[in-house]
């Protein structure tokens, strides 16, 4: 493991935690998708379906099992917590996931390098994963006063993805036979779909001033 | 293998 993979996956676990501290100190959901909290929920079912026929690394099992544990407890505190599910704006996370699940299924079906039932999962949860964010960045443009949590939140998730691009070229450049377009194309689709939401986010930062999406 | 080598990661 290089040190890019590893710092996107502790970017990616920090993004969990500040989410999970969001919730946890303001007792508020405020601002954040339950939508693609599902989303992700399903990524990570689907992708670490793998956690039962073949063992990696002991990083690699636990990072899993906290990604899927953490994922559904947001979920959980999203959907049952007495105080936390009122504050769920459902009016405004009006994205249809639909509109993206089946065409990603259809992708994972028709484009994969192996077919097998947990590789077309896999595959799906990659393509999932790529546009996942939608209904997040579509809530965000309509929340006013984006708080600190969210708008650090939604930033560690772009800079996750951009450094796993890092890890990519790395891997490329020192790995014979390490080719992996599915994960590359899916991978750069995901951190562009950020590109905009950094340029508020820095705009905002520059200027100290509180972030919206215009 | 190149499978193998793309599920190594998170």
């Amino acid at each position: 493991m290089n040190i890019f993979r590893l710092a996107a996956d502790m970017t990616h676990l920090i993004s969990i935690l500040v989410l999970l501290l969001k919730i946890h100190a303001t007792r508020s959901c405020r601002g954040i998708s339950l939508k693609t909290q599902d989303l992700y929920a399903l990524v990570f079912l689907f992708r670490y379906l793998d956690l039962f026929t073949r063992y990696i690394s002991l990083y690699n099992t636990v990072m899993k099992l906290v990604f899927l544990g953490t994922s559904f407890s947001i979920i959980y505190f999203m959907r049952f917590h007495r105080v936390v599910r009122n504050t769920y704006d459902k009016e405004q996370d009006t994205f249809r996931s639909i509109f993206i699940v089946v065409p990603c299924a259809v992708l994972a079906l028709l484009i994969n390098q192996e077919r097998s039932v947990l590789e077309i999962l896999w595959t799906f949860s990659i393509y999932l994963e790529a546009v996942a964010i939608l209904p997040q960045l579509v809530l965000l443009q309509r929340t006013q006063n984006i708080d600190n949590l969210t708008g650090n939140y939604v930033f560690l998730l772009g800079t996750y993805r951009g450094l796993y691009i890092l890890n990519w070229i790395y891997r490329y450049l020192t790995e014979p036979h390490y080719r992996q377009w599915i994960v590359w194309l899916s991978g750069v689709l995901q951190t562009g779909l950020y590109v905009d939401f950094f340029y508020y986010y820095f705009l905002a930062w520059r200027n100290n001033q509180k972030l919206s999406l215009p | 293998e190149q499978a193998v080598r793309a599920h190594d990661e998170l």
